[in-house]
């Protein structure tokens, strides 16, 4: 899981049955003691594995809805939940946004945001997040033996990471690159592996930029299946991932679209590996 | 339920603010000390497990 804060923006991604929702409440407590108002929010998942086990308020999308709703203050007043769904009915990416007048005016940002989420990964990469028993390494310098061992740190060379290793197994890493963050987290379990992938962009990057990163992302974790959300407000960075991922055998199974008053287009691509 | 307690699909919040003093703008939630952070994970069930920061923002790795 990864925080990250800026100083008018706090980003906060958990797994497990975390309630994440939570700390909306708190967070808006401290903002409010340093003068800061609330003007948007954006909430992202996909589907659960286990959404069963999940602990309010995320027992259901629309019971966190209901949550949001309820706390989150009227002036966000503009207001939109989807679920995006692909031609697998295990996922769907879920959305929710609220913002003000403000912010809708204000949306033409040139950043976007890329979140991707893979599971199946090949047994081999999977198993580079597996710490060796007993090797009594710490979790600091476990990790930055699995960031150079698993090619990560090469994604970006450029930025500064942050990384740990969960004894027995598991691996999370922060890229920060001046004001650009990166993040990955593993849970390598053979059955039900998983890995994830989230970076921020700009419109006005070099084409290859952002290509040439999902390359080599997809090349760490090899997964059979893959599903990229591309948030942007006024540009069309979804293309960019097929070209980038087709080419190393995985093929685009469905492409969803929708739109958000504060976030502009939300694309939720879902690729599979390509039938030999 | 698993019996490592596995869910990997990760749960994302983003929260945007405005402030009207430009010393606060300046730094603004970088101004929350370590002990408000934890006060916030605390509600989340994680906690602090690595941490790195530049001019321009604060990064966090987390336990789950």
């Amino acid at each position: 899981s990864s925080l990250f804060v800026y100083p008018t923006k706090i980003i906060i991604k958990t797994c497990g049955t975390t309630q994440l929702l939570k700390s909306i409440g708190p967070l808006l407590h401290y903002a409010c003691n340093l003068g800061l108002t609330l003007c948007s929010c954006r909430y992202t998942r996909g589907s659960f594995i286990f959404p069963k086990s999940q602990p309010f308020p995320h027992t259901s999308f629309k019971e966190e809805v209901i949550y949001l709703e309820e706390n989150l203050p009227s002036n966000l007043c503009y207001r939109k939940a989807s679920v995006m769904p692909s031609k697998m009915t295990s996922h769907s990416w879920h959305v929710f946004t609220a913002s003000d007048q403000t912010h809708i005016v204000s949306q033409n940002d040139d950043l976007y945001t890329i979140e991707v989420c893979m599971t199946e990964l090949d047994r081999v990469m999977a198993h580079k997040f597996f710490q060796p028993p007993g090797d009594g390494k710490n979790g600091d310098i476990a990790g930055k033996e699995m960031t150079k061992l698993t090619g990560i740190g090469d994604i970006n060379p450029g930025a500064i990471i942050c990384d740990f290793a969960f004894d027995p197994c598991g691996y999370s890493m922060n890229g920060i690159d001046n004001d650009r963050y990166s993040t990955i987290h593993v849970t390598p379990e053979d059955g039900y592996s998983y890995a994830s992938f989230e970076c921020v962009g700009s419109i006005f990057d070099d084409n290859d930029d952002i290509a040439e990163v999902l390359k080599k992302v997809v090349q760490v974790f090899r997964p059979a299946t893959m599903s990229v959300s591309t948030t942007c407000a006024s540009h069309e960075v979804w293309t960019r991932v097929a070209n980038a991922v087709e080419p190393l055998g995985m093929k685009c199974r469905s492409c969803a679209v929708d739109e958000f008053p504060d976030s502009g287009s939300v694309v939720f691509q879902t690729f599979t590996v390509r039938r030999k | 339920m698993a019996v490592s307690g596995f869910e990997g699909f990760e749960k994302r919040l983003e929260l945007h603010f405005f402030g009207d003093d430009p010393v606060v703008d300046n730094m603004g939630l970088r101004l929350l000390d370590f002990e408000s952070l934890v006060k916030v994970l605390n509600a989340v069930q994680c906690t602090v497990v690595s941490a790195v920061g530049n001019h321009y923002f604060d990064a966090y790795v987390l336990s789950e």
